[in-house]
């Protein structure tokens, strides 16, 4: 099974490789691979292997098939229906991104308890009661939610959504979700890229 | 200089921290802290050591002066003035957000091309012309610049700003932007965490 650090870098490799493509590149090595994203060459060669993707000496890889199969490796391929929770602000700003549709994330419905928005269509997604979920989770067979609510609610959220079937949780809001067994659930840390931030412009300062 | 694995860890330990002081938990053990993260406790004592902070034996840590050590260490006690360019969807769920204040970030304008935006105040702050975007990080000497526009304009943007006299670039937009000396840049890549989320669920669902 992969490491994590090497997950995380592919999709870095991908959008280097995507726009690669857009310039009409056919083949790539990993020395200009670990040029342009600063990355070690050995790192980078490493990586890749995991896709399964060969090389040729002297030429390098094939542009179109490291990308194919660095989503493949990652499941882009692989349409997956997901519901929303917490329409506000975050959660409408991600209803209308269509960025994340070619990774194979389609939300198909969104959730709230206010009344306000209950029953109304954003981006095209319908936004439906909360009392709701955990009934459609189960009738529908969802397996992926993105959880947008405020923090005190979360984890009671996610409880619900998991007892009733969802098996990934994709969590915006900042507190800890308890690991369970049999479930992925992968928090976003924006105060940790913002930690990384400030920690670095401070240093940079110091000297 | 810390290591990022430790640096990506900090804001996780306040989490918790400040949840634990939330409950009037005066003390804490960095058992406690492993236990409650899945953290190995002798990887939670060598990241705490960068804060300075001294445990006493067998009692641990005081919660709030581990609070205020990783505070100070990541400079989130240090208020510093941002811009924020791009105010879309993201940029307005952003400009809302007042989670980010508690980690020093002061955004004091925002600045967009939208003649429809430019003159309207979002969330209390100022939404101004782009075009004097590279004048008033001069004249306001302001060092940090949240990046929310569409990726083809990102580069471009960035280059304006560290050429005025920007530091440090919070970059949500999914492309490169190329590493400059004396300069921080902190790429958010949601479709990272987004890759590591359907990676383990395919992962899961293959066994
Ligand atoms: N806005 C940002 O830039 C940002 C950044 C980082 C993290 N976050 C986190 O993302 C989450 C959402 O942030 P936001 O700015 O969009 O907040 P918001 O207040 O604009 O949106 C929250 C939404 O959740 C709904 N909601 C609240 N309680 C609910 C419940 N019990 N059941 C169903 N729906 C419920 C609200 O009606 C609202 O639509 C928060 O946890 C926040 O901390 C936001
Ligand atoms: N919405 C999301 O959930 C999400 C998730 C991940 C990444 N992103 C990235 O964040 C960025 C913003 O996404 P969004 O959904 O808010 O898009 P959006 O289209 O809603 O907002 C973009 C804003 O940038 C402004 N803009 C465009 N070109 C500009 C220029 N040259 N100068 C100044 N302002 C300009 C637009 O007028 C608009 O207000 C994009 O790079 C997107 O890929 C968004």
């Amino acid at each position: 099974s992969v490491s994590l650090p090497t997950l995380r870098r592919l999709p870095k490799y991908l959008m280097l490789l995507q726009s690669l493509e857009q310039q009409r590149v056919i083949y790539v090595s990993t020395t200009l691979i670990a040029h342009e994203l600063g990355i070690e060459a050995i790192q980078v060669r490493k990586d890749l292997e995991v896709t399964g993707v060969v090389g040729k000496p002297k030429v390098g890889f094939v542009v179109s098939d490291l990308i194919q199969g660095i989503i493949r490796f990652l499941n882009w391929d692989n349409r997956r229906e997901a519901f929303l929770i917490g329409v506000g602000a975050l959660g409408s700003a991600i209803l209308g991104y269509q960025g994340f549709r070619e990774f194979g994330l389609d939300i198909i419905a969104g959730f709230d308890n206010d009344p306000r928005k209950i029953g109304k269509t954003i981006h095209g997604i319908e936004i439906l009661d909360i009392a709701k979920l955990g009934n459609l989770i189960e009738r529908m067979k969802v397996r992926l939610a993105v959880l947008t609510v405020p923090a005190a609610f979360a984890p009671e959220i996610a409880g619900i959504m998991i007892f009733s079937g969802i098996k990934a949780i994709w969590n915006f809001a900042p507190c800890h979700i308890k690991a369970r067994e049999g479930v992925v659930i992968e928090n976003v840390s924006l105060s940790q890229s913002l930690g990384v931030l400030t920690h670095r412009l401070s240093k940079m300062e110091q000297n």
